[in-house]
């Protein structure tokens, strides 16, 4: 049912399809990549070892083409084998109570927290560095570089608030922390652990 | 108190 997908952190569900698959990573990773040259078999096999760099393609591919697919320049091979572990995780996750489909979330980022520098970091490229003792523009590569995750605070009508963690690697088609919050957004979320709200803190 | 903690898989809109 959904029809706009704004983060999927497809790793991870293709993981989640392997390991619920009896570890039969191959088999399921095969499965896919067949099902989605079958939709693109016209598609010539330059484009296949252009994508040698996904795991289940393969060395077949000869290595070393060192594609660089843009965050919109995704070939739309790439784009049919993605939407391919999506359909597979979305009928796989839906009678699993292990991964929970939290909804009516407001989505904050606490203002002293990691996140909360992320959204404002990318701008600091406009910021005049000279007279001050750390390169500002760079700050968000730093961040970039410390954390590969980033932690929102989600509250739901009831007020229970959950913590939610987004792979920054993982939000689509140019969405990025910024645009949560505004958005009715279902999430579907495996629990990983527990922190209090101030251990969301820079200084944590 | 203590919060849960979630890593998030997907998000998206639903329909309706």
């Amino acid at each position: 049912d959904l029809i706009k997908v704004v983060y999927f952190d497809e790793q991870s569900a293709s993981d989640y399809l392997d390991i619920s698959a009896g570890g039969k990573a191959v088999t399921t990773a095969e499965d896919v990549r067949q099902r989605a040259n079958n939709v693109h078999a016209e598609v010539e096999a330059k484009v296949a070892a252009k994508l040698s760099w996904l795991p289940f393609i393969g060395g077949s591919a000869g290595a070393g083409t060192g594609v660089e697919a843009s965050r919109t320049g995704q070939s739309m091979l790439s784009k049919t084998l993605s939407n391919t572990i999506l359909t597979d995780y979305l009928a796989k996750s839906a009678d699993d109570h292990r991964v929970r489909q939290l909804r009516g979330l407001r989505v904050t980022a606490p203002g002293d927290s990691m996140a909360y520098m992320k959204m404002f970091t990318p701008y600091m490229i406009i910021a005049k560095t000279e007279d001050q003792g750390i390169d500002l523009a760079r700050l968000d590569e730093a961040l970039a570089g410390a954390k590969g995750y980033y932690e929102l605070l989600g509250e739901a009508d009831d007020d229970v608030k959950h913590v939610l963690r987004f792979n920054i690697a993982a939000f689509r088609n140019n969405y990025g922390l910024t645009d949560l919050g505004r958005m009715r957004l279902v999430f579907h979320a495996v629990h990983v652990g527990h922190t209090t709200e101030r251990g969301l803190g820079m200084e944590a | 108190d203590l919060l849960d903690v979630y890593d998030v898989v997907l998000a998206g809109v639903e329909y309706g």
